[in-house]
């Protein structure tokens, strides 16, 4: 079973179309593995990516360092996952 | 669960507890409900249809949920929708008339290979399980292989892309069987393919600027849509067409729809409220379901009213 250890989901907002194009390109860089949970639309709409762990610290360098604003929308996926689980094996035990 | 007044619908299950949710439904319901095998997935799942029906050669109103299977809350929302659909026939006087003309048509598990795969081997897991000759990577994303602007800029040729469009339009059972349903049927006057998550009520098109024929209608009954949505929790969509709302997307399940004459063709994007994109809380589904009722039904009064 695929684990998420130390996988983060980034909150991405760009405060211009110049910001968009970056985030987008993002999304051409195959080897950061990421998973695009909420695509890049428009500079109102923010944009959600899983971030696997092998790729955090160079994909939040090179947001910093285009001053792109992010946020953790999710800290630790694999323990929401877990609690996820847990729920619905006490729901099969009920 | 017993029954299907004893199934736990605040919270997340098995693809198996939802077949046979749906194999309870159809027993306690026999008036009313039936199931309709469609075809069957790449791994050899059936792709059952709910049908409520209160008579024969009617006009119909699809709903389908789960085509990306990672987004569990509209499995479970579906899995709502059926419940309510069958207790609300004879007591809501809108729905009742709505079932008393047209039928409608519940596909709760759009995707049961996907589905049995994120509970099984990867919760993140969006495509179908067809394995791509060349690739290592498995699957289409069932939301970009039909034949509406296929292939077009909107969708990846890539098969390790999560937007891979697939070697051809309709390459997927889970998409043909829905499609040979669809021509089968020949009357249908909604269709409405429910995803999550980011809140938005969409109409075509997906893959062209152009605007849809019938856009100012489709914009307006969004706007009333959403209006009940809100009405409920306050959650807040956005609408309009895909191509203006999100991105250019082509090979899209509602442009498909809308080209074939069913102008009611809309998509959902249920709510995230609270920041968990796929994960929801469970506590959060029945809220979801509630919600998201509201905004169906005034797509389906307004279809059942406005003839065409």
């Amino acid at each position: 079973k695929e684990t998420f250890e130390g996988h983060q989901v980034l909150r991405i907002t760009a405060k211009d179309e110049a910001q968009l194009a970056l985030i987008k390109d993002l999304e051409d860089m195959i080897h950061f593995e990421l998973d695009f949970w909420r695509g890049v639309t428009d500079v109102a709409s923010p944009v959600d990516v899983r971030v696997p762990f092998h790729s955090l610290q160079s994909v939040k360098v090179y947001l910093e360092t285009k001053a792109i604003e992010y946020a953790t929308m999710i800290e630790d996926l694999q323990a929401l996952l877990e609690k996820e689980q847990e729920e619905m094996d006490a729901v099969a035990r009920a | 669960a017993r029954s299907t007044d004893s199934f736990d619908y605040a919270n997340y299950h098995t693809i198996s507890e939802i077949y046979n949710f749906q194999d309870m439904l159809v027993r306690e319901n026999p008036n009313l409900v039936s199931k309709i095998v469609i075809g069957q997935s790449y791994e050899g799942r059936p792709l059952s249809v709910l049908k409520f029906s209160t008579g024969a050669n009617r006009p119909g109103l699809w709903i389908d949920t789960g085509i990306h299977s990672r987004e569990w809350v509209t499995q479970a929302s579906g899995t709502w929708f059926a419940k309510k659909i069958a207790t609300a026939y004879g007591s809501d006087p809108a729905l009742t008339a709505i079932l008393n003309n047209m039928d409608i048509f519940l596909l709760i598990m759009t995707n049961p290979d996907g589905f049995a795969y994120t509970q099984t081997n990867n919760r993140m897991w969006r495509k179908t399980r067809k394995p791509n000759p060349g690739s290592s990577c498995v699957g289409v994303d069932p939301n970009r292989n039909w034949d509406a602007g296929f292939g077009e800029p909107g969708a990846s040729n890539n098969p390790c892309s999560e937007t891979y469009r697939g070697p051809r339009a309709n390459s997927e059972s889970e998409v043909k069987s829905i499609v040979d349903f669809v021509r089968s049927h020949g009357n249908l006057k909604s269709f409405i393919s429910i995803h999550s998550y980011s809140q938005m009520l969409l109409y075509p098109y997906g893959y062209t600027s152009t605007p849809a024929k019938d856009q100012a209608e489709l914009h307006s009954l969004a706007k009333k849509a959403i209006t009940a949505l809100a009405s409920l929790y306050g959650t807040r969509y956005r609408y309009g067409s895909i191509i203006n709302t999100i991105y250019q997307a082509s090979g899209g399940t509602i442009d498909w729809t809308y080209n074939q004459g069913i102008k009611y063709s809309y998509t959902f994007e249920l709510r995230d409220t609270g920041d968990y994109g796929f994960l929801l809380p469970a506590n959060q589904i029945i809220p979801t379901a509630e919600e998201t009722w509201l905004a169906l039904m005034v797509i389906m009064k307004h279809a059942y009213k406005n003839a065409y």
